[in-house]
This record gives structure tokens, C-alpha cells and sequence, in this order.
């Protein structure tokens, strides 16, 4: 079987794309194959895993029609890992994509003969940030939402919002098998106090969707990807990789994913 | 006259709300008489300036051609400084938008009275993360683009891709008059090396450009807004003040704002 996780959050810069990336490298480190989809035109996953971006090498073609997914997979250096990449014509599909038939299904389609051919356990799609065209389309094709909530304030108000358009896809019966998997709290600050009341707001709301692994604001986390590595491959020994690890392991539990 | 500056980038969390919202206070505190339109469905800057979300107070229904700009004018508790506030309908424009005619040119339009009016002598537009529609139709009605650049590796990355765009708006005619305004260093965390790097990065690309004012990492900047403040009414004698007052003589100066 495979199940696909979109990580999304229309906030910026709250850790998905760390996540995607991380999470993905430690579900591979477990022999979980697992494919990373790079669906933001900014392409900080395709670089944070070491891959650079060509023209032409996206999910913007078979969006289109052009050409399908399986041409776009791109192996890693990490075994069980590979990513379809992302470069910048893929801003174009936020507002074409918007013009045409069935919009919202398109990226399902796209990866339906990915999903059948049962060549990956996983597929996390790393989304852009907004709920735009490309993150709207990752929510319909997923069976699971990962949210990632950076402990700040700011980043709760955005929660409710993300809920309600999950609804809205389920409602409208776009997807209505999309679940709420569950939430990452990220770049956990230790010294201020605004974290740790972020963590336990988010515990009440959401007891049994939150992660107990919370990943820790470490610079180590921040500086891997622009060696193009993922932060088992900078720093294995650091608090982030630590947390990324146990991320994994509740991953694993929680969706049967071995 | 009216002078509109549009603070986008398509990375999430730079700290574009952030700046939006104190960079107008200052200019306010200044007594330049200031406009922020919150552009973002999430509405963050609408909630850091201690105004209610309301359905319908936004630019949703003028976009779509009902109502004006001028009857969405909110006062804040601030002199000399007022709101369009948003709200999360405004999500349904980035889909519906670009499904229109001259979907491009919208925002201008709707803005174009109030420029007209010469009621304020800046407006501020906090623009959502991802380049769809909402942030494409502020380069399209703005003067200057001010970015916001978090000092982190990742940000620089976006740095090139808005520019591209800027270049498409203006070679396709849309608005030939866009300049880069201005790039303001955030979130600098005089803790790390990374920091200091991207800074003389920048300074090495864009030297004129870069402001001198870089916007310190400080726990206030980021309560201020879950108490509906501006740093000036939260902490105004904290480090992240002083930043925000001395970026905006810099703005003033360099744009003849008095
Ligand atoms: N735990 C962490 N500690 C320190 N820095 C982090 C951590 N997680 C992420 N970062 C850094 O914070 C910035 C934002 O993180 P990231 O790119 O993962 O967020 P994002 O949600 O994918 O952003 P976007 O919405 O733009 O896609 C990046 O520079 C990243 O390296
Ligand atoms: N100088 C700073 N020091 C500490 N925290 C900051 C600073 N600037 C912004 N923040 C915090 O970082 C987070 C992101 O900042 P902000 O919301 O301004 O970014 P943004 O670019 O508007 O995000 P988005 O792309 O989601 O609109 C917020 O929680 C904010 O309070
Ligand atoms: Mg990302
Ligand atoms: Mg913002």
C-alpha cells in the first residue's frame, strides 16, 4: 500500500519543508521507502536534499497534461529516499491551474498511477505556503494532513483556518477520506515561556493529533540545508535529528507504516 | 501625493507582517498619515493591530466588484494610522481571481481611488507567503516592493525568484513603473555566524538596496502581536523598536515621504 502525508499550513515558515525533508530522511533510515514531492515553486526541499533544480524537472508538466510523475523521480544520495523536485515554472500552475477543468483533482490524477504501482510505502508532499491552487490540490490528493505549528503565536491563529478548509474539501466531497494525521510542533524555544504555553494551547484543542516529539529551535537544524543535507547526514548526533528520529518512530506507530 | 509599497515575499514567516505593521506605526508615530491593507487571509497584521476579524471587512467584495475600498477603512488606536482589515473569505480570491478577466489589474483598480483621494501619504500592503494571486496583484498596484529577508540560508533562495517576477510584471507591461524599493534584514540572531553571512550576502548583491536598519531576533517582536500591539505600545524602549524607528527614517529619507 502506500499512504500519502501532505504537510501543509498556509503560514510561512513554520518547518514544513524541514519536516518534509527530515521526516522523510528518517522514515528512510527505518527501510521505509518513501518519496518526497517538492510542491512549492520555491524549491527548498529539492535543495535541502541536495538535488538542484533544472527547468523542465517538476510536477509543472504533468499538471499540464505533459508528460507523467514517474519521469520526474529523481533518486537521492540517501537510499530508500528519492523526491520529485521542484523549479520555478511551477509558480505558473498557482495561477493556471486555477483556469481550468476539475481544478482542485488535478495533482490526485497526477499521482494515482504513482499510488497504484506500490513503489513507495510513503509520499510526503512538502507544500508552499498560502492555501492556493498547489496546496488546495495537495489536500484533496492526501490521505493524511501533517500540520506543523512553529511554537509562536501567531502560527495558532492559522490552525483554525487550515481545519475549516479540510472540512470544506470534505464537504464538498473533493476528498472526503482527508484526515487530520496529526501535529508537529516546531522550533520549540526553551528560553522563552510563549513555547512552552503554544505546546499545551495546542494539547487542549488537540490531544490526540499532536506529536509527543517536538522538534527543538536548534541553528544546526537551519544551517543543513544549505549544504544540501538533511540533518542525519550534518549533525545525526543533535537535539533536531534526535527529534526528527522519535517523529519518525510516532509516524510509524500511529499510521502502520511498517 | 500617495505612495504605495507593497512588502512581499513568497517565503513564509520573514517577517513581512511583522514589518508591515511596525514599519507603519513608526511612519504613524511620525505623523505620516499611514494605510495598511492586510492582504493575507490569515489576517495577522488585522490581529496585530487590536482589530477584530469581521466577515465581509476585507477586500474580498471589492475585488469581486462589490463595494469600495473607502467603506473597509478601519481606525486603529493609533494617530495617523488605519487599516483594511482581512479576513478569511479573502482565501476565496486566490482561487477565484485568477478565474476573471485581466485578473491581474484588480487590485490596482480597487486601490486606485483611495490613491486618488490623497487621504494617506503611504499604504502598506502585507502580502500572503507563495506568489498566487493576491501577492502577484499587490507587485502589480504598488510603487516599491519592500522585502523582508529572514537572516537564515533558505531565505536567500527566494530572493532571485521575486526579482524574476518582478522583471515579468514589468517587461509584460502590467507595471512597468514596480521598483524594488528597499530589502530589510529580519530576524537577525546575533547568536549565529548564519546571520552575519547573509547579511554581507545581501549587501554584496544588492548594496543599494539593502537597509541599513536589520531587525533584530526578540522575543517582543513577536509577543506584541498576540497582545494586538505594535512594538511601540508593547516594549517601545526594547531593541526591536529602536530597529523598526530607524528603518522607517531610512524609508522616509530614501522616499521623500515627508
Ligand atoms: N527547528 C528549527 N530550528 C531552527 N531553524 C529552523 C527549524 N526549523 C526550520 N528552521 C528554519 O526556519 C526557516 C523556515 O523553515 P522551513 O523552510 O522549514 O519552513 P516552511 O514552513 O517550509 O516555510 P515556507 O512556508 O516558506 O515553505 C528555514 O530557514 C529553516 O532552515
Ligand atoms: N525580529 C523578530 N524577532 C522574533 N520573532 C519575530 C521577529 N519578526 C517576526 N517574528 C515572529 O516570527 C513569525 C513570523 O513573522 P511574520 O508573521 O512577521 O512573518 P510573515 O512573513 O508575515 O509570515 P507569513 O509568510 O506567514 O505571512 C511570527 O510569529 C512573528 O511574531
Ligand atoms: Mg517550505
Ligand atoms: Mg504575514
Amino acid at each position: 500500500p502506500t499512504t500519502v502525508f501532505t504537510i501543509a499550513n498556509q503560514k510561512g515558515g513554520v518547518g514544513k519543508t524541514t519536516t518534509a525533508v527530515n521526516l522523510a530522511a528518517a522514515l528512510a533510515e527505518k527501510k521505509i521507502h518513501t518519496l518526497v514531492v517538492d510542491l512549492d515553486p520555491q524549491a527548498n526541499a529539492t535543495s535541502a536534499l541536495g538535488i538542484e533544480k533544472q527547468t523542465g524537472k517538476s510536477l509543472y508538466g504533468p499538471l499540464r497534461g505533459e508528460g507523467s510523475a514517474f519521469e520526474m523521480i529523481t533518486p537521492t544520495v540517501y537510499e530508500h529516499l528519492a523526491l520529485i523536485p521542484s523549479e520555478e515554472d511551477l509558480a505558473a500552475a498557482e495561477i493556471e491551474l486555477a483556469q481550468g477543468e476539475n481544478y482542485l483533482a488535478r495533482l490526485r490524477g497526477v499521482l494515482e498511477p504513482l499510488r497504484a504501482s506500490n513503489g513507495y510505502r510513503a509520499i510526503i508532499i512538502d507544500c508552499p505556503p498560502a492555501l492556493g491552487m498547489l496546496s488546495m490540490n495537495s489536500l484533496a490528493a492526501a490521505d493524511f494532513l501533517l500540520i506543523t505549528l512553529q511554537c509562536e503565536y501567531m502560527a495558532l491563529e492559522g490552525l483554525g483556518q487550515i481545519l475549516r478548509n479540510v472540512e470544506r474539501l470534505k464537504s464538498a466531497n473533493i476528498n472526503p477520506a482527508l484526515e487530520l494525521g496529526g501535529v508537529v510542533m516546531t522550533m520549540f524555544d526553551v528560553r522563552t515561556n510563549l513555547s512552552r504555553q503554544v505546546v499545551d494551547e495546542v494539547k487542549k484543542h488537540l490531544p490526540d493529533k499532536i506529536f509527543d516529539s517536538v522538534i527543538p529551535r536548534t541553528v544546526r537544524l537551519s544551517e543543513a540545508p544549505s549544504f544540501g543535507k538533511t540533518i542525519f547526514a550534518y549533525d545525526p548526533a543533535s537535539p533536531g535529528a534526535t527529534a526528527y528520529k522519535n517523529l519518525a518512530k510516532e509516524v510509524i506507530e500511529r499510521f502502520g507504516l511498517k
